[in-house]
């Protein structure tokens, strides 16, 4: 069953003797319902990942990082889970992640994902959704209402966005919630 | 054009078929 998009799979290892992008390593790309499960079912889930440690699946053609061309005017959703939901709902959560990708759950404005990231941190693990034009307020706030519905966040819950251009700069200001 | 949208229940069926 064909993909609408190619995907590639990206792992990043933090090893402070390296330069950040010498750290990020691309596994593998696909573009079928069948090789995603291959490939989810041959590798770790991320909860066993250490510390330091991101998977990234994005939009072949694009490379997680905010220097992209098609991510440097984007943002991401951020879910950012507390210490003790590593065990409880990580996995979860970044497949449920991995699902609206690969399924394009979020119809027209789909168009609009560039790629998610799941970042494992001692202080507390992160899940992103990246899309490619934070000014486009319809559609990063279609995809935020859905990906929250789908992760089964409760509705007292609350997701930011957060532009890179400002993430770049340190500030955490949140550009839209849902 | 058209999108192909698949559903996370045919996803995770597809997951468990042989």
């Amino acid at each position: 069953h064909s993909l609408e998009n190619r995907w590639a799979l990206w792992f990043f290892k933090n090893d402070s003797s390296q330069a950040w992008q010498d750290n990020l390593h691309l596994i593998i790309k696909f573009d079928t319902v069948e090789d995603f499960w291959a490939v989810y079912g041959h590798i770790q889930l991320a909860s066993k990942l250490s510390s330091g440690c991101d998977y990234a699946l994005f939009k072949d053609g694009i490379r997680p990082m905010w220097e992209d061309s098609r991510n440097k005017r984007g943002g991401r959703w951020l879910v950012s889970l507390a210490k003790h939901q590593r065990h409880s709902k990580l996995d979860r959560l970044w497949l449920e992640t991995l699902l609206c990708l690969i399924g394009e759950s979020f119809e027209e404005h789909s168009q609009e994902v560039c790629g998610a990231v799941v970042n494992i941190r001692t202080k507390g693990d992160k899940i992103s959704v990246w899309t490619r034009e934070a000014e486009n307020q319809a559609s990063v706030l279609h995809i935020g209402h859905v990906y929250k519905q789908h992760l089964g966040l409760s509705t007292k819950a609350i997701i930011g966005y957060q532009a890179h251009a400002d993430t770049a700069t340190k500030s955490t200001r949140n550009k839209f919630v849902v | 054009g058209t999108r192909i949208i698949y559903d996370r229940k045919f996803l995770m069926e597809c997951r468990n078929s042989p």
